[in-house]
C-alpha cells in the first residue's frame, strides 16, 4: 500500500518493483504481442503430455527449421562456410511464407471397418475455432500414419483418397468432395501428407461447414479396404503417430496495428 | 647505414574510446565527455522466470535487444544516425527547451518465433517478423 519500491541496479539504473496490478498489466501487454487475448491454460499439465504426441513433435522440428532460417538470416554478411542446412524450409516453401502455423488435435474419429458393409472409410474432424484474427489460409496438410498392415502383397498399390464431407444426410450417403489421392505401394511405412487447403478455407468462412474429412482406400482394382487394415493408424495408435492437421497462415499485408 | 628504430612509446591501455569509435560491440562505450553513446543492449526475457513454460513450449526465453544511450551533436559517435537527427541535434542545441535531442531507437528489427500450445492442446508456431533489434541509430 506504499506505492512502488524503487532500488538502484549496479550499473545506475533506477529499477522500479512491479505491484501485482502492475506485473498482470505487463504479462497483458506480452500477450497481446504474440496476439492472444488471455494467458492459454493447456488442458493436461505439461509433465502429463510426455512422451510426446505427433503434432507437438512435428511442431518442435518444424520451430527448429524456422529458428535456423532466421539465424541464417542474421548471417547474411557472413560468408556460408557450412553449407546450406538440410532442416531449414525451403525459399517460398509454405513454413516460410507463414506467420503463424497451427497443428490441430484430431477431435472426433469414426470408422466403418470390416464389421460394416462396404466401402469402408476413416472420418476425422477438427476444431478450427481459434484461428488467429486478421489472418488468411495460405496451406493445411492433412497427416496421417502409414504402418505396415495386414497385407500379403506389400508390392500392390493402393490408392489413398481424402475427401471434404460437404454435407450429410439421414436417408443417404453424405456430400463430398474430393480433395487429394495418393497412389503408394501396401508395404510402404511412414507419413502420408495430404493438401486439404480448400477444406480449411470452406471451414473459416463458415463453422457449420466443418463436417471433417473421410479418409478411403481402394486397390488398383477398386476393391475397398479397411484403412486400419491397410496400416493407416488413428486415434488408438502410439501417441508420436496419430493422425493430426497443419494449417498455415499469413497475416495481413495491411500495417494497421490492433490499438490496445 | 640506416638508423637504429626508434623505441616507439608504449600505448596507454587506459585511455577512452575515441568518439567515433562505431557503437554497439563493445561494452560500455563512451563519449569524451563520459557520457554513454546511442547503442544496442543486451536484454533477455526469461519465460522461465515469467513461470510460462508450461504452454510456452519453446524457446525457453526471448533473447533480444533494447536500444539506449544519447543522441548529442555531434553524432559522430553514433554512425548509424540519420540526416534529419543531425540537424535536430544542431537545432536542440540553440533550442533546447523546444526541441529535445534526437532519439536513440532501433534501425533494423528481425523476426523470431514462438512455439507454444492454446487451451485446445493445439501447438501453434508463431512468428514475429519485426521483434528482434539488431542495430541502433539516431532518429
Amino acid at each position: 500500500g506504499t506505492g512502488p519500491r524503487r532500488r538502484f541496479h549496479a550499473a545506475g539504473f533506477l529499477q522500479r518493483r512491479l505491484s501485482g496490478g502492475e506485473r498482470r498489466e505487463v504479462q497483458r501487454e506480452i500477450l497481446a504481442v504474440l496476439g492472444l487475448p488471455g494467458r492459454p491454460r493447456p488442458r493436461t499439465p505439461a509433465a502429463s503430455r510426455a512422451p510426446a504426441a505427433a503434432a507437438p513433435l512435428f511442431m518442435l522440428e518444424l520451430y527448429r527449421a524456422v529458428a535456423g532460417e532466421e539465424e541464417e538470416e542474421e548471417e547474411v554478411s557472413r560468408p556460408v562456410l557450412t553449407g546450406f542446412s538440410t532442416q531449414s524450409p525451403q525459399p517460398g516453401s509454405a513454413v516460410s511464407r507463414a506467420d503463424t502455423v497451427v497443428s490441430l488435435v484430431n477431435m472426433v474419429e469414426q470408422d466403418r471397418d470390416i464389421f460394416s458393409p462396404r466401402p469402408y472409410w476413416k472420418e476425422f474432424r477438427f476444431d478450427l475455432t481459434q484461428v488467429p484474427a486478421g489472418e488468411s489460409v495460405t496451406a493445411a496438410e492433412f497427416r496421417i500414419y502409414k504402418a505396415r498392415g495386414v497385407t500379403r502383397h506389400p508390392n500392390n498399390t493402393l490408392h489413398v483418397s481424402i475427401y471434404e464431407i460437404a454435407a450429410e444426410h439421414s436417408n443417404r450417403e453424405s456430400d463430398l468432395f474430393l480433395l487429394d489421392v495418393q497412389d503408394l505401394r501396401a508395404g510402404t511405412e511412414g507419413w502420408l501428407v495430404f493438401d486439404v487447403t480448400a477444406a480449411s478455407n470452406h471451414w473459416l468462412v463458415d463453422r457449420k461447414y466443418n463436417l471433417g474429412l473421410r479418409l478411403y482406400v481402394e486397390t488398383d482394382d477398386g476393391h475397398s479396404i479397411d484403412p486400419g487394415s491397410a496400416g493407416l493408424l488413428g486415434r488408438r495408435g502410439p501417441r508420436s503417430k496419430q493422425p493430426f492437421m497443419v494449417t498455415f497462415f499469413r497475416a495481413s499485408p495491411s500495417p494497421a496495428r490492433v490499438s490496445r | 647505414a640506416a638508423k637504429p628504430p626508434r623505441r616507439r612509446q608504449p600505448k596507454k591501455t587506459n585511455d577512452l574510446p575515441h568518439p567515433n569509435k562505431l557503437p554497439g560491440i563493445f561494452d560500455d562505450v563512451h563519449a569524451a565527455d563520459g557520457r554513454q553513446v546511442c547503442r544496442r543492449h543486451e536484454l533477455y526475457v526469461s519465460f522461465q522466470d515469467l513461470g510460462w513454460l508450461d504452454w510456452v513450449i519453446a524457446p525457453q526465453g526471448y533473447s533480444a535487444y533494447y536500444c539506449e544511450g544519447e543522441c548529442a551533436f555531434p553524432l559522430d559517435s553514433c554512425m548509424n544516425a540519420t540526416n534529419h537527427a543531425i540537424l535536430q541535434s544542431l537545432v536542440h542545441l540553440m533550442k533546447p527547451e523546444a526541441v529535445p535531442k534526437a532519439c536513440c531507437a532501433p534501425t533494423k528489427l528481425s523476426a523470431t518465433s514462438v512455439l507454444y500450445y492454446d487451451s485446445n492442446n493445439n501447438v501453434i508456431l508463431k512468428k514475429h517478423r519485426n521483434m528482434v533489434v539488431k542495430s541502433c541509430g539516431c532518429h
